[in-house]
């Protein structure tokens, strides 16, 4: 490209790096690279100030899919499923999520379908107790789509808006746990479809992450994506290629451990972030 | 896999008596492709390519019969030789009871660690004592106390005391007790929040455990670099436990870590249940970085 020898190898070069630090991944680095080199060309630009504000055009434009904000059921309770690896901010982000909605005047209870790990149930309680929202749950060790399917016929029952299911954490890898997870949308849509099953993902990881929102579309159909811990110093690249290759809006960021850090999805926030 | 990208970018350069710069610079670009697709650290594996790089010339295996072989016999050797360490042991010494910390990020499997790594000194005989050090989590404190149950060991801790004292009152009654291994649980905290790395610098301070052990996610990209110097320069530790390997993470955080703070893995956590935890075998992490 002619507006591509106006920067030298190491212009490219570093952007690149730029890039692949923030685990925005090889290949997806490369092709962001290619995209500007094709914009600066067109554009004809010569300035490298300009052409940083390229790239952060091309990956805020690359983020920029689907709808952000939640989908609410129009016919009934709106379901949310929450779903993602081991301790990447689920039940927190739930707490968070439970406190965002009801602020927007939403009625919402919690489902606490973790009932597998050490006092998850109560972890979500005490959250519940902070939000003001009610937590159903059964017995630890109790049957995961059963504590769902009744949060949903409770939320039916007293005309609430919303129930936000808390699911166990679970390697994608793990087929009998990802079929568990089938089980529990299953089973909650014998009651409501389920408009939202957010994938909770640590904006600490590396690769893995395109590879865990592959296996969770496939399997139980993501239609969001949270990305969590966003106060750390890591950049949660990985979302680019997720979203190029997954077409999954990211629709909320964490980026605290409180009941107020969380923020809803800005492409171009994001994309200043991942340069600066 | 890598052998079989290196095999056919030899095949392709085969016919060639010696290879050029270029094209000593494709086989490298395998190399560098690889272990980033792994996670690794951009910086650490330009530096580990240019060492294999050296080697591979220097040893003149590009022009040998068998290339991709010889290269990839390489980069597993040089591999293996940086993830080892000859100190994967717990340090026992000193005075009772012996002080093991973990810390870490949020999430990266601290509590879980605590508790396997007091299963696993239970069955060699000594008598660990578990403390919830974290006061901020919400359930924190029950959950380490339901794994202590779970495998017969004590707890202690409470939301609603300091860090500081509930280390203190726990050492006492360790004594006391004649538990000889007290393991302490930190909460999450990241390496930028000054306050929360005071805490445990604070805690080493005082009481000097024998073991400070950071907890990362296998998963865990690039930044894995910036959270272990971190770490290391506000507080130091001994050792690293890699968590969730029992995932398909590539896991190249190991090699960053271990290449930028010179710390040794000295555990590998390979699941959620309590005898989930192993020693770290760097041939093992070596062929799984390297796909
Ligand atoms: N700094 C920071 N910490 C977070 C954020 N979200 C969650 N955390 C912390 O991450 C840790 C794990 O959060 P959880 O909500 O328990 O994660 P989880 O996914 O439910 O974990 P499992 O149920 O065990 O899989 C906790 O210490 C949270 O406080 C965030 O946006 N920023
Ligand atoms: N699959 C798998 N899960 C793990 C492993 N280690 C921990 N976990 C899970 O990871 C999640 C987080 O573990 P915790 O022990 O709560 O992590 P933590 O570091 O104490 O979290 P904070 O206290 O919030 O910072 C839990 O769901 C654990 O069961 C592991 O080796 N493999
Ligand atoms: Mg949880
Ligand atoms: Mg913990």
């Amino acid at each position: 490209a002619l507006a591509a020898r106006r920067f030298d190898e190491d212009f490219w070069e570093n952007a690149e790096e730029i890039l692949i630090s923030a685990d925005v991944g090889l290949p997806m680095s490369v092709e962001v690279v290619e995209a500007v080199k094709t914009r600066l060309t067109a554009l004809k630009v010569k300035e490298p100030e300009e052409a940083l504000q390229a790239f952060k055009d091309v990956v805020a434009e690359k983020l920029s899919v689907g709808e952000t904000g939640i989908k609410f059921n129009p016919d009934g309770v709106t379901v949310i499923l929450v779903v993602g690896v081991n301790g990447t901010g689920k039940t927190t982000t739930i707490a968070k999520l439970a406190n965002y909605m009801h602020e927007q005047g939403k009625t919402v209870i919690l489902a606490a379908a973790d009932t597998f790990r050490a006092a998850a149930i109560e972890q979500l309680e005490v959250w519940g107790e902070r939000v003001g929202v009610h937590t159903v749950k059964h017995r630890p060790g109790s049957d995961s789509a059963a504590v769902a399917y009744d949060a949903v016929e409770a939320a039916q029952a007293r005309g609430i808006d919303a129930v936000i299911v808390d699911t166990a954490g679970r390697l994608h890898t793990k087929v009998n746990l990802m079929e568990e997870l089938r089980k529990i949308k299953r089973i909650v849509e014998r009651k409501v479809p389920v408009t939202e099953v957010l994938l909770v993902l640590d904006a600490t990881t590396g690769q893995n992450g395109l590879i865990q929102a592959r296996q969770f579309k496939e399997t139980v159909g993501v239609t969001g994506i949270v990305l969590t811990k966003l106060d750390g110093t890591a950049k949660g690249g990985i979302v680019v290629a997720i979203e190029h290759e997954l077409g999954i809006p990211i629709k909320f960021i964490g980026v605290g451990e409180k009941m107020h850090d969380l923020l809803p999805f800005d492409p171009t926030g994001f994309a200043e972030a991942l340069f600066s | 896999s890598l052998t079989d990208r290196l095999q056919d970018v030899f095949k392709r350069l085969r016919g060639h008596a010696k290879l050029s710069e270029k094209q000593v610079q494709e086989v490298m670009r395998e190399i560098r492709l690889a272990l980033l697709e792994a996670d690794v650290n951009f910086k650490v594996a330009k530096e580990f390519v240019s060492q294999v790089q050296e080697r591979a010339v220097g040893q003149e295996v590009l022009q040998s019969l068998t290339p991709a072989q010889q290269v990839i016999k390489i980069v597993n050797e040089e591999m293996v030789e940086l993830l080892g360490s000859k100190e994967n042991a717990v340090n026992f010494s000193g005075k009772l009871p012996v002080t093991i910390m973990l810390i870490g990020l949020q999430g990266s499997g601290k509590t879980t660690a605590a508790a396997k790594l007091a299963r696993h000194l239970k069955s060699k005989g000594r008598s660990p004592m578990l403390v919830a050090a974290d006061v901020y989590r919400p359930a924190a404190v029950e959950q380490l106390k339901v794994l202590g149950e779970k495998i017969g060991v004590e707890v202690t801790g409470s939301a609603n005391q300091k860090p500081l004292d509930i280390v203190e009152k726990a050492v006492k009654a360790a004594l006391k007790a004649g538990h000889d291994t007290v393991i302490i649980d930190t909460a999450g905290r990241l390496h930028i929040d000054s306050e929360m790395m005071q805490e445990i610098s604070q805690i080493k301070k005082r009481f000097k455990p024998q073991e400070i052990l950071l907890t990362v996610d296998a998963m865990t990209g690039q930044d894995a670099v910036n959270v272990a110097l971190a770490f290391k320069e506000q507080v130091d530790f001994d050792g690293i436990v890699l968590t969730k390997l029992d995932g398909d993470a590539r896991g190249g955080a190991a090699l960053s870590m271990r290449a930028v703070t010179g710390k040794p893995i000295k555990f590998a956590s390979v699941g959620e249940k309590l005898e989930d935890l192993e020693p770290f075998y760097p041939d093992r992490m070596a062929s799984r970085i390297l796909g």
